[in-house]
């Protein structure tokens, strides 16, 4: 465990209160995408199936019940709670271009060919584009609510912090590299990049969310 | 040790 781990995690968790809050204050879900919640309940089912057989640490094993709970505690409220509020027709992102994919190339790159191991890759290559339907529900509807940009900054951050992680770890480990998880890392990073921008030249200057027409 | 170092993370 490192300080940018650390502070990555907090990041990642940060981010989920700041959705919850969002939901449960304007008793809405409007502008989430139940797709990218739906994909990430599947990434961490798919990667923590080691609470079984893995022990790393009380810490990891609390943050990863942490994760799958709190995901599907979401999906709940979207598809029951808050239902009315859900909006499936701006959530048009067709994920089987997402699945399909990811399961084929869990099934060429992995550390070893078994069960669990290919589900944790195919964890981590989903993970890496499972925030897609969000940014296309975002780019679609071209604006948001402040606190939902909040919540997927908390979530950019939280990837953005793993690459300094893991460069630490290549130096302080003597050179340990993980290369599915450094590929699909950079790849997820990437993709928050059009969003930061707009978040770093609007939201906190005080703006609203909006793309340009 | 398992194969790839980023099992131990989340």
């Amino acid at each position: 465990m490192n300080l940018f781990r650390l502070l990555g995690d907090l990041s990642h968790l940060a981010s989920i209160f700041i959705l919850l809050h969002k939901i449960q204050t304007t008793r809405s879900c409007r502008g989430i995408s139940f797709k990218t919640q739906a994909l990430y309940v599947t990434v961490f089912v798919a990667r923590y199936l080691d609470l079984f057989y893995r022990y790393v640490s009380l810490y990891n094993s609390v943050m990863k019940l942490f994760f799958i709970a709190s995901s599907v505690y979401i999906l709940y409220l979207m598809k029951y709670k808050y239902r009315p509020t859900n909006d499936p027709s701006i959530d048009t992102f067709r994920i089987e271009y997402l699945l399909g994919p990811c399961v084929l190339l869990s099934l060429i790159f992995n550390y070893k060919f078994s069960v669990t191991e290919v589900l944790w890759s195919f964890s981590i290559f989903l993970e890496s584009v499972a925030i897609l339907p969000q940014l296309f529900m975002l780019q679609r509807t071209g604006e948001a609510e402040t606190i939902t940009t909040h919540y997927l900054a908390a979530l950019g951050v939280y990837r953005a912090l793993y690459i300094p992680n893991w460069i630490y770890r290549y130096i302080t480990e003597d050179g340990v590299v993980d290369p599915i998880a450094v590929t699909a890392g950079l790849v997820q990073t990437g993709l928050y990049i059009d969003f930061f921008y707009v978040y770093f030249t609007k939201v906190l200057q005080g703006q609203k969310f909006e793309l340009p027409a | 040790q398992s194969p790839g170092s980023a099992h131990d993370e989340l």
